[in-house]
């Protein structure tokens, strides 16, 4: 049985299609609006991002165990691996400035990729006793 | 001493010379300058600038490109950022930080958390993650934490459930990095000072002077900066690569022949908040700053303060140019180093005329220089605080800080500055960020009537399958609209509706991909949002959209006044208000309608926020151009 379905109203009132977002006149503290998305932090908030539909169905007792486990733990893993991989960055990064910083004003004379503090700490010493290879 | 015996004993070896020194500091800040800029343009064009803007604005509930968060911004901002800032370019690691540090948090909360990341809780994620950036940027992390909660959450509710998760990803980090010891010292703080000299009452007015500066540095060189960056977009646009080179080669030969402008800038100010002295009087720092007193003649004490003043001049002018060019750039640091030469300068003024030797430590001075123009730049008060302790361990100092840094926001609050270098882009750049309305009641007397939108795209609450695939996909009905309300019905033909409930329109476009059902079964297969099986009389082929749809959505009367409207959009994070009279839709209005409605009205009364000297730019531009025609290569002879 087929049934009548409504179509789309173009608008409740009278008049042309299409809605009129061009009711506020277009300024530059308003330009890039639209760039942005909004998210509706009650009808969205606690909703899912992106479920997945193919959740893995629980069919063994070690699977539920992992879930168990995950579901506690979950926060936990996460902002320890959040923190650990920026922690590494900014290592990554410090080291990275400081040897191009220092480049432009000397080289260490042990091995040009280091930088002032890596060339000039005693650790080096202790490490250069290593093959060069490994150093480098 | 150990960088001395280091070079003595030929370990490092500075370039010597007369010209190559120079030649190799050029061409190598060219280099990195270079090849950071080629990155950000070619790579990834959202690694550019700061970032703490678009992520407070992410973080309020407004989601940005997921670009700009992503894999490959990640890691072009974290190579383009050590090439920007080794260019010797007077641009910082901190707001880039805070940027690499939220992609890090996204890309691990969406890959492990993907089937039950809510929004909300990304929301706290992300803030974690942005003030653990800040922390390992400084090696501060409680002031990390404060950062993330005073200045990227704060449009959000204050929850504790964001700080703990903040207090944590900071303390993991920081600790990551003490292990990892980048600079070789065992320690990840910048610079260790150790004021053993207590302050003294007298040195208040000295105090309040570095709190006016630092007010002061905020107010016009954002003012500054961002009427800078209005000339870029008007005549600079077109050369974002050149730009950079060309001020990474100003910057380098200009910085060239000054010692505080050479420098590295957090080695820099390590020099400058250095303490001279000990309390014993054993003198424990060698630099020529401590090096003066009472019998250095006049001319060496003026060379080294107006060493100290070109310095402090000359970065804030750099500041101002090279904040918003197409690098990953921060503004914090420079603006402390701008700050500590400033104060620095100020404390050898104090010793030479006033105090005399041996009474104040000067390198607190240009500890408070930093603070006060870090304080003016970002409008920030206890993260900045808190953050110099952790940068320095100058407990002594703390009373002395919190003066600098309120006379800071005195002057700022006094000259109507509403927000930090971040808060102000927002406005220049035009994105939506719902934080405290405007101070005069300028919504006050308007009502929702007046400002919403009466033509809707309204959908029945039983539709086929077909009609709404061809709604939706359909590019000439693409409405600049992202959600749509669901009437009765029975009010199919009637001239008012009334409106039984809201879908988001991706929401509804994900659940119609999720539907396998070819084409010709969708001409006959029925949505429905809101009845039950029964009412439809059990037909085969209807699919329930019921949990797509907002059963609830707020609604308010036409006569409720915007500044109400306001702070409902700003309370309850919601997205669109439906405007009901006696049950009837009037109409709708969206978070951004009432954000554009109310700047609308702004401008329209005090005037635009940010006003530019268009004669001054189109002069500046003239002689830009006379030089870009003069050395460019395809000049036609007869301008000559």
């Amino acid at each position: 049985m087929v049934t009548r379905y409504v179509p789309i109203n173009q608008s409740i009132e009278g008049g042309e299609d299409g809605v009129d977002t061009n009711r506020f006149a277009n300024i530059p503290e308003t330009q890039n609006f639209d760039q942005f998305v909004t998210i509706d932090k009650i009808a969205e908030g606690n909703r899912p991002l992106s479920v997945e539909s193919d959740r893995s169905f629980l069919n063994s007792k070690y699977q539920y165990y992992r879930e168990v486990i995950w579901d506690r733990a979950k926060t936990f893993i996460t902002l320890s691996s959040t923190a650990i991989v920026i922690g590494c960055i900014a290592g990554f990064l410090q080291v990275f400035t400081e040897t191009l910083v220092n480049w432009k004003t000397g080289r260490c004379n042990r091995n040009w990729l280091l930088n002032k503090s890596f060339c000039c700490s005693n650790v080096v010493n202790e490490v250069s006793s290593a093959s060069k290879v490994v150093l480098k | 001493r150990q960088e001395f015996e280091c070079e003595a004993q030929g370990v490092w070896i500075n370039w010597n010379g007369r010209v190559s020194p120079f030649m190799i500091f050029m061409l190598l800040s060219v280099l990195f300058a270079s090849i950071s800029t080629l990155l950000v343009k070619y790579v990834a064009p959202m690694a550019t600038g700061s970032g703490i803007s678009e992520i407070k604005v992410w973080v309020s509930g407004f989601e940005y490109n997921k670009d700009f968060l992503g894999f490959l911004t990640l890691v072009v901002k974290s190579v383009a950022l050590p090439l920007a800032i080794s260019s010797g370019l007077s641009v910082g690691k901190e707001g880039p930080s805070v940027h690499y540090a939220t992609c890090c948090g996204y890309l691990l909360t969406k890959w492990l958390l993907r089937d039950t990341l809510t929004y909300s809780t990304q929301y706290e994620y992300l803030t974690a993650a942005s003030g653990a950036g800040v922390a390992v940027a400084f090696g501060a992390p409680i002031g990390g934490v404060l950062f993330g909660l005073e200045e990227i959450a704060s449009a959000n509710r204050f929850n504790s459930s964001t700080l703990w998760k903040s207090y944590y990803v900071a303390l993991v980090a920081i600790t990551t990095l003490k292990y990892i010891d980048p600079f070789r010292n065992g320690r990840v703080i910048l610079f260790n000072v150790t004021y053993d000299r207590d302050w003294k009452v007298q040195e208040i007015p000295i105090f309040i002077i570095l709190g006016v500066f630092g007010g002061l540095y905020g107010k016009y060189i954002s003012k500054w900066n961002i009427s800078f960056i209005h000339f870029r977009k008007m005549y600079l646009s077109a050369w974002p690569v050149q730009e950079v080179i060309f001020l990474a080669t100003l910057t380098a030969f200009i910085s060239y022949f000054n010692e505080f402008l050479k420098l590295d800038m957090t080695e820099s100010m390590g020099i400058l908040f250095h303490e001279c002295v000990k309390n014993d009087n054993t003198s424990t720092f060698g630099h020529r700053l401590c090096q003066l007193d009472e019998n250095t003649h006049a001319l060496e004490f003026l060379k080294i303060f107006t060493s100290l003043c070109f310095a402090t001049v000359i970065r804030a002018l750099l500041v101002v140019v090279s904040y918003g060019a197409r690098i990953p750039a921060g503004i914090f640091v420079p603006s402390m180093a701008v700050g500590a030469t400033f104060g620095r300068a100020v404390s050898l003024l104090v010793e030479r005329f006033i105090s005399g030797p041996a009474v104040i430590t000067p390198g607190a001075y240009a500890f408070l220089g930093a603070a006060a123009t870090l304080s003016g730049i970002t409008n920030l008060t206890l993260t900045v605080v808190v953050i110099m302790f952790e940068l320095t361990g100058a407990f002594m100092y703390i009373i002395p800080v919190m003066i600098v840094v309120a006379i800071t926001r005195i002057i700022l609050s006094t000259s109507g500055i509403s927000g930090g270098i971040a808060d102000q882009m927002i406005m220049v750049n035009g994105f939506p960020y719902l934080e405290d309305e405007q101070e005069d009641e300028i919504l006050e007397k308007y009502t929702a009537e007046q400002v919403m939108s009466s033509k809707l795209i309204t959908i029945n609450e039983t539709i086929y399958l077909s009609e709404l695939e061809s709604f939706l996909y359909d590019s000439a009905s693409d409405f600049s609209v992202h959600g749509f309300p669901i009437t009765r019905d029975e009010d199919k033909f009637e001239k008012e509706k009334k409106c039984i409930g809201y879908v988001l329109k991706r929401h509804l476009t994900s659940k119609v991909m999720m539907q396998s059902v070819n084409s010709a079964k969708a001409q006959t297969t029925l949505v429905y949002f809101n009845k039950t099986n029964d009412d439809l009389g059990h037909r085969e082929n209807c699919i329930g959209f019921k949990d797509i749809m907002n059963s609830s959505p707020i609604t308010v009367k036409p006569q409720v006044p915007m500044s109400l409207l306001f702070r409902m959009f700003k309370e309850l994070g919601c997205k669109t208000i439906i405007v009901e009279e006696s049950g009837i839709s009037r109409g709708l209005i969206t978070a951004k309608d009432v954000l554009r409605f109310e700047r609308m009205k702004y401008r329209e009364i005090h005037g635009a926020k940010f006003t530019y000297n268009e004669a001054l730019d189109r002069r500046c531009w003239s002689v830009i151009n006379f030089i870009i025609t003069i050395f460019s290569p395809n000049r036609n002879d007869n301008i000559i």
